[in-house]
């Protein structure tokens, strides 16, 4: 079963006992799960449940090398789409993405279903 | 000696440095 | 321990009355004691903003764009203490070969700390150094610590 990895993610994030929910303070930091993937295509879904009004969240797809004491989207190695104003991240350059209405902030919070899609070549 | 150093503050002890949501970006469209 | 916490304790009150920041031969500023130290005595703590290792080049780098001399101590592989903009005394400690100093990281109420210890007595008038072990790199820094053990090199 897919879940958040214990031992690889920044030891400041809290994980829940079942390892399905994290939460983090002060900066940005990074969890990845436990299964990666290669080839083909695959999809995740995760639910905000909680979300303060002056926190952010940036969530994606990240390979093996990204830096877990930054945010998903810092480097080379991880790609991310961020709850304020949904801006897009991949080595901390940020660009449009979604406009999703939310009044006075943008992006996603509480409450929302975020959906994550990735198409990798087939092997040869 | 801290006048030499224009806005430097003296600190008694040690303080945590509070990130901003920006701080790791290069760039933000 | 509670021998390290007890002496910390003091320490702020000690630095602040025991040590004064002189012009160095060594380069620019340096620290100097006003009272002789005993070997493994506590000095001075290197006191500063906590930042993330992950940080580090970016402010380095605008430090060096703004023509601001860089003040950091790294604590561990994943914090290190800025003291540019904010810190106290410690600052001014210059580097040399042949040390007087050494700085040990204690762990006092669950913080991390850079304290400084003298490694050997030191005389009034003294001033204090310790090797700050920069790690090798291409572009080398010039040590100007003229010491008989002087690696010639910062880094």
């Amino acid at each position: 079963k897919c879940s958040l990895a214990l031992h690889d993610r920044a030891p400041q994030l809290k994980l829940s006992d079942d390892r399905t929910c994290v939460t983090g303070e002060k900066g940005y930091s990074m969890v990845r799960a436990t299964h990666g993937v290669s080839h083909g295509s695959w999809y995740f879904e995760v639910t905000i449940k909680e979300k303060p009004s002056n926190s952010a969240l940036r969530i994606g797809w990240a390979q093996k090398l990204a830096n877990l004491q930054a945010p998903c989207g810092y480097d080379k190695f991880s790609y991310s789409w961020r709850s304020r104003k949904g801006t897009r991240f991949h080595d901390s350059i940020g660009k449009s993405y979604s406009r999703l209405v939310e009044p006075g902030t943008g992006g996603f919070t509480q409450g929302d279903v975020l959906g994550f899609y990735i198409n990798l070549p087939l092997l040869d | 000696w801290s006048a030499f150093a224009p806005d430097f503050k003296e600190l008694d002890e040690n303080v945590e440095y509070e990130e901003r949501e920006s701080e790791y970006d290069l760039e933000d469209e | 321990d509670t021998c390290s916490s007890t002496k910390y304790r003091h320490l702020k009150d000690f630095s602040k009355s025991a040590l004064v920041v002189k012009r160095s031969p060594i380069h620019g500023r340096g620290l100097y004691t006003l009272v002789d130290l005993n070997q493994s005595q506590m000095i001075i703590e290197y006191s500063g903003e906590i930042i993330r290792n992950e940080l580090c080049d970016r402010r380095e780098k605008f430090y060096e764009s703004k023509g601001i001399g860089c003040y950091m101590f790294r604590i561990d592989e994943f914090e290190v203490i800025d003291a540019t903009t904010k810190g106290n005394q410690a600052r001014f400690i210059n580097h040399s070969c042949e040390p007087n100093c050494i700085s040990r990281v204690l762990v006092i109420g669950g913080h991390k700390h850079i304290v400084i210890f003298a490694q050997r007595a030191i005389s009034r008038g003294e001033e204090l150094t310790y090797d700050y072990k920069f790690p090798k790199e291409d572009v080398k820094i010039k040590c100007l610590c003229k010491s008989s053990k002087c690696r010639r090199y910062l880094n």
